[in-house]
C-alpha cells in the first residue's frame, strides 16, 4: 500500500458516499445517470468476486463490500425508492454499446484465460467507461448540480491517483500490469473535459453538448 | 511478473 493508492481509495469511498448522501438527502435523483450507476454496480460485482475465494487484508475486504453495498443501495435508490425524480428522458445512453465491446475485448486481451481473470478483465475495461452515461447526461441537460460535479471530481481524481500508483509500484516493487493502466488512462482521460470546466468554472459546471 | 502480485488493489 502506498500513499497514492490510499489517497485514491479514499477519494473513491468519498465519492461513493457523496453520491448515496446527495441522493438520500434531497430525495432526488434528479442528474444522476441510473445507467452509470448500473454500469458500477457491475463492475463492483464481476471484479469483487474474489472475495468468495481469497482474503487478502481486513482493509480490502472491508472496502470491496462497502463499494458493492454502497453502489448497489443507490442503484436501488434510483430504480425504486425514488424512481419518480428519475431523469429517463436525458439518461439515454445505450449502455449495451458499451457492455458487448468490453466484453468481447475482455474474452481477447486478458492475462489468463480463466473465469475469475476474465471477469476481473471485464470489470476493468467496463469501469474505464462506466461514467460516460453520466457525461453523457449532463452534456444533454446542459449543467450539473454542485454536489454531483464534487462527485465527478472525486471519482476522476481516484483513477488519476491510481496511476500514480502504478508508477509508485513499478518502480518500487517491479509491479506492473499493463490492463490496468492503459484502461486507468482512458478512464482518466475522460474526465479531463469535465476536470477543465470544473477548475475553470468553479461551481456552475455546463458541459457544453 | 505479474503473477507473484495476487490483485491486490480495489
Amino acid at each position: 500500500m502506498n500513499i497514492f493508492r490510499l489517497a485514491g481509495d479514499l477519494s473513491h469511498l468519498a465519492a461513493i458516499i457523496i453520491l448515496l448522501l446527495k441522493i438520500w438527502k434531497t430525495r432526488s435523483c434528479a442528474g444522476i445517470s441510473g445507467k452509470s450507476q448500473i454500469l458500477f454496480a457491475l463492475v463492483f460485482t464481476t471484479r469483487y468476486l474474489d472475495l468468495l475465494t481469497s482474503f487478502i487484508s481486513l482493509y480490502n475486504t472491508c472496502m470491496k463490500i462497502i463499494y458493492i453495498g454502497c453502489a448497489y443501495a443507490t442503484v436501488h435508490l434510483i430504480y425504486m425508492k425514488f424512481k419518480a425524480t428519475y431523469d429517463g428522458n436525458h439518461d439515454t445512453f445505450r449502455i449495451e454499446f458499451l457492455i458487448v465491446p468490453v466484453g468481447g475485448l475482455s474474452f481477447l486481451v486478458n492475462h489468463d484465460f480463466s473465469p475469475l481473470e476474465i471477469l476481473w478483465t471485464f470489470s476493468i475495461y467496463l469501469e474505464s467507461v462506466a461514467i460516460l452515461p453520466q457525461l453523457f447526461l449532463i452534456s444533454k441537460t446542459g449543467e450539473a448540480e454542485t454536489i454531483t460535479t464534487h462527485y465527478l471530481f472525486c471519482l476522476g481524481v481516484y483513477r488519476a491517483l491510481y496511476l500514480f500508483n502504478w508508477i509508485w509500484r513499478f518502480y518500487f516493487e517491479g509491479f506492473f500490469d499493463m490492463i490496468a493502466i492503459v484502461a486507468g488512462v482512458v478512464q482518466t482521460i475522460l474526465y479531463c473535459d469535465f476536470f477543465y470546466l470544473y477548475v475553470t468554472k468553479g461551481e456552475k459546471v455546463a458541459i457544453p453538448s | 511478473e505479474l503473477d507473484d502480485f495476487e490483485k491486490d488493489e480495489l
